[in-house]
């Protein structure tokens, strides 16, 4: 059974995106083999691999809408250098879910649709020997994230070390609570990540440290550092350890996948 | 009659809050009469000006539910460094009225909830002698941006100069182009925003060249660099110029302050 991690901040522009595909990426690169799911309306996970999608395809829209089967929307990240990473893709349409929810679905069932696919996804021989599920979450708490995270083991919270995040983070943490007491019991914190410090900032130092005081042991020991190959990669298709893997993003996410595979492997 | 300008880029992150506040604060201190709104649930346009509202004050949710009159929701700015800023804060719970706009409203009516408000505004003679109204919008293209781009005149764009964003780019464009169709015939462009600009990176230096090849004109000709005083300021509730006059931040404002006045004003 894999393991299903949550990305998710409703701040915007803290670095889930980011995240998702370059821990991804690290984790199949070490012989995980890795689903990444996106649930944003901005697909930007999939253009950052590569894909761009056509009316034609198959997506999480797709499936979420019963079109077609959780099978016909997986594709493999065309690349050599990594096999087993995939991506169940978004495209813009996904945007029109939120309404269609409210409107087709009662209360009770609205948070449970991409569970249920997923669930669809473990009576499938073949495509069940994933071990890690990422799902790359939107910058609002709607229904597109109550249904990741009542889809999810766990989930990972990206923060960028600025005043803005911070106050959003006790929200969030907010709506973990109340998704964890009314739809998902056994959802627990991956951890949080710091996304984009600099070393040379007042401002990025006391922020992270507040986060570390309050937070603890659930904070990442690695950080990513702000660095432009990381912001560069996705015009290329590639993560940034395909892109550039000597650069100081890359070496971060290669940290973060080391210390996510001592959290759940030992 | 006031101008209404909104702030908007689905893009998480891009900078629309600091570009509302500190444009409305700019302008404020060159002497118009200036009131922002803040449109999103987050309420970072509200806390950046020392607002931190609880459950008994009145907000935007309160005008939008019809609990309380527009004017009882408006609240000066304290400081008198700046006298004529006003601002009609937002609080965490407005993220429920995307849900109730669905389930109360038909399609007709849920865009034209806050022009209605706005309207209400007109009739009220002391409140009245705004020059430029600013509504601060959540990264996203739901029932709050609509609304706020049906009841603007013109939409201000915040771009970050990175790869994401100027994907975002087209479906923003495509919505605003959607709006002006459907809703709201005579809403223009007040122009593109280059922020967070990094003249050392060649990523920063590209996208910026590639939005002015493709937007012309529309694209004002001050950026706002990436200014460490800029992400600093919220924490201390004021907008940058307060904070710190003399930061690149703070005159990079300014002078984008002055381009408005140059192409609202002539
Ligand atoms: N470590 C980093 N160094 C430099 N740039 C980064 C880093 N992490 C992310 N970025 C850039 O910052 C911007 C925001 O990151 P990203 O899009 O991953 O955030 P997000 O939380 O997914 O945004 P959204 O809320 O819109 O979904 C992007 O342009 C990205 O390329
Ligand atoms: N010119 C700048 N220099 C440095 N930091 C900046 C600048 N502009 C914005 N920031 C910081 O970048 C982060 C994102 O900016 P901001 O919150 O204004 O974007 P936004 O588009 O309103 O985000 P959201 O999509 O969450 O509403 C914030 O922490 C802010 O303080
Ligand atoms: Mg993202
Ligand atoms: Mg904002």
């Amino acid at each position: 059974m894999p393991k299903i991690i949550s990305v998710a901040n409703q701040k915007g522009g803290v670095g889930k995106t980011t995240t998702s595909v370059n821990l991804a990426a690290s984790l199949a690169l070490a012989g995980k083999e890795i689903l990444l799911i996106d649930m944003d309306p901005q697909a930007n996970a999939s253009s950052n691999l590569g894909f761009k999608l056509t009316v034609q395809d198959n997506s999480i829209y797709e499936v979420l809408t019963s079109q077609c089967h959780i099978d016909e929307a997986i594709f493999n990240f065309a690349s050599t250098d990594i096999q087993n990473l995939r991506i169940l893709p978004s495209k813009e349409k996904l945007a029109a879910i939120e309404v269609e929810l409210v409107e087709d679905l009662s209360l009770e069932e609205r948070p449970f649709l991409l569970k249920e696919k997923l669930d669809d996804l473990k009576e499938l021989e073949n495509l069940n020997n994933f071990d890690y599920i990422f799902i790359d979450c939107p910058p609002s708490l709607g229904q597109l994230t109550i249904n990741a995270l009542c889809a999810a083991d766990t989930v990972l919270i990206p923060v960028q070390a600025e005043y803005f995040a911070l106050e959003g983070l006790s929200r969030l943490i907010e709506t973990v609570e109340k998704v964890k007491d009314q739809w998902n019991q056994h959802l627990e914190y991956e951890g949080i990540l710091l996304c984009m410090t600099d070393d040379r900032t007042n401002l990025s130092k006391e922020v992270s440290e507040e986060i570390k005081s309050y937070f603890g042991s659930k904070v990442y020991s690695v950080s990513i550092p702000r660095n432009v190959r990381v912001a560069e990669s996705p015009s290329y298709g590639k993560p940034v350890i395909l892109y550039s893997a000597v650069s100081r993003g890359a070496y971060a996410y290669i940290n973060l996948a080391d210390d996510f595979l001592e959290r759940n492997e030992e």
